[in-house]
């Protein structure tokens, strides 16, 4: 399968409604490029987040932190959240020719809810879904956060003991 | 329980050395790296640990910790590509992991990518090296629109640029 | 106690503030980055902690741990330079401290570089970029030399080429 | 005051005795280049090794790893270490124009000695008239080792008191 396209609404830095294409059936190495603090990790936050990952691997302490944030003119104003919410939606072709929609979106009491071309799921039934694609954001085998590559290769013989055993 | 595990270490095992002589293929020295992983316990080895040893090209073996930034980088990524092979994710997304690297090493792992993508298996790669994106099929551009406070994007499909040297980013 | 430590904060405060905005001066913006110090217990500073808060240009307060990679290592900068500006040591060594700068940013490092260093701060600076090391006034290359499996090094003085461009590095 | 030259001798990855001059008084912005694996963090491992920073902060677990290991040819074979030292030392030009050699050495056994201008000192004197200098191997506020810049900027409130304590 691949990845065909994402939409982020009022996901941290991005305001508003976006959409990414990821481009017809020939693209299939894609770079994310631009300068310092302009919003490339934040991208790959959105794409980890639609797919079930915490919030604590996103950077962030708490699910309603992935909200927009409106600037504030002074550090003392507490912050008037305008949006209540952000969504998330990855649109995604099977390899039998199939769209599926997965859609993750959180309120600003940390609520977060899952669907399925539509359709509301639990996180367990919406993670199972992925699964069946090989997507395992469990072990998450295939996202590699900024600063991360290094402690990879260093990681102690248990823990890749443990990756093994999951992958299996 | 026992099999399982012992096919999944079988073929990722089998798989790393050729994945990382692939990463660290020097144009013009014979030499060549070696990347395998042991098991600390034969019998039952779900309950012991896996060590992950890489040597890279003209040097000998050490202990993983000892080696550099950049050496440490390109064991990582094959180890990733390696497991990748046994469990076909069908996509890959990484932020900046070429920082370390040199110029020698962003070039190698923009051929991995360049030969090992396609339909179904899609990388998606954030990186600040022209070296490495000016490699890819297209491009997100990100910036940040201030009037609005908000990050956008842009694409550029490179591929109607046929040499990468005549694209408008000069790249 | 409590007025050495206030001589030192006074001060460090004082600077950073300066430091940062040198080091984000955008060229075609008037928007200018600030950072500042701030004490959890004024009367008895060092019982307290210190809070360290970055805002790059055209940007809004942010906690320090929501910056981006490049815009921490910024920060970062500052802070070290500003601790110094009040206890110089004669010489610093930065090891790849400009892994997750974009273009823009390795310049104005290298400018601040340029025009802080002098015969009492020197700067050894290790890097992969060239934006940065055509920059400097002597250059040291590491390289293996595998028949005596050693490293070795090579020294040249960039001085003797007025213009960057036409060292022999191609640079 | 600056620093003028290095000398290495069977430190990491460099065999034998290297010189690396740090130029005359107009160069005071140097950079050290060169492929990955070349040794390049060696060298700032051997400039912090004798100013006095322990072990742990050069990425080795015991002061003999820092001393030379020739290759062996597979990972069974005991290492046998020809070389049973390890030195580095320091040409420091104070502001007085005088000039100042500091020297350290490790052993096998990992015994470390301590020399300005040759004559031998303790760790604690020696550090002390590297201390007159703003050299201060305590709290290595001018030193930043790879990977570590990132670090620097999220200390917790309470670390940077004590770094601001240590400076005052
Ligand atoms: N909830 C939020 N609302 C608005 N802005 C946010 C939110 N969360 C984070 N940001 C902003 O997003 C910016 C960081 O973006 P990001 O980490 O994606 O940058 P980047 O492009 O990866 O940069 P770098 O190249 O330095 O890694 C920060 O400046 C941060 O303040
Ligand atoms: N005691 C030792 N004897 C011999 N070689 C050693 C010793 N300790 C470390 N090395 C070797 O030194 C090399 C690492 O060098 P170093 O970390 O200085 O590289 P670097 O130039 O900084 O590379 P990068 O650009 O990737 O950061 C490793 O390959 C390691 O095996
Ligand atoms: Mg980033
Ligand atoms: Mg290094």
């Amino acid at each position: 399968g691949r990845l065909l396209k994402l939409t982020i609404q009022n996901f941290k830095s991005y305001k508003g409604l976006h959409e990414i294409d990821f481009g017809p059936n020939q693209i299939s190495f894609l770079s994310i490029i631009g300068p310092n603090g302009s919003g490339k990790s934040n991208l790959m936050d959105a794409i980890s987040f639609v797919l079930g990952i915490k919030a604590t691997y996103l950077r962030s302490s708490t699910l309603s932190d992935l909200i927009y944030r409106p600037p504030v003119d002074s550090f003392n104003e507490p912050e008037i959240n305008a949006n209540s919410s952000a969504t998330v939606c990855f649109y995604y072709l099977t390899n039998t020719d199939q769209i599926i929609t997965f859609r993750r979106s959180v309120t600003e009491s940390g609520h977060s809810s899952y669907f399925v071309n539509d359709v509301v799921k639990s996180f367990k039934n919406y993670r199972d879904i992925l699964e069946k694609e090989n997507i395992l954001s469990k072990i998450r085998n295939f996202l590699v956060f900024q600063g991360d590559i290094e402690n990879i290769a260093s990681q102690t013989p248990k823990q890749l003991t443990q990756l093994i055993e999951f992958v299996s | 329980r026992l099999e399982l595990f012992t096919s999944a270490f079988e073929h990722i095992s089998g798989e790393i050395d050729k994945i990382y002589k692939e990463l660290t293929r020097l144009d013009n020295s014979p030499a060549i790296g070696s990347a395998y992983l042991t098991l600390d316990n034969t019998s039952e080895p779900y309950l012991g640990g896996i060590r992950f040893h890489a040597v890279p090209p003209s040097k000998q073996f050490r202990d993983i910790g000892q080696l550099s930034g950049g050496e440490k980088s390109v064991a990582a990524l094959a180890l990733l590509f390696a497991i990748h092979s046994f469990l076909p994710a069908p996509f890959f997304v990484l932020d900046e992991v070429d920082a370390a690297l040199d110029n020698d090493n962003v070039d190698r792992l923009a051929n991995y990518i360049r030969s090992h993508s396609g339909p179904d298996f899609q990388f998606i790669v954030i990186s600040l090296k022209s070296g490495l994106f000016k490699r890819s099929d297209a491009l997100i551009g990100v910036y940040r629109d201030i009037q609005e406070k908000s990050s956008k994007t842009l694409s550029l499909d490179l591929r109607q640029y046929p040499e990468a040297s005549s694209s408008p980013l000069m790249i």
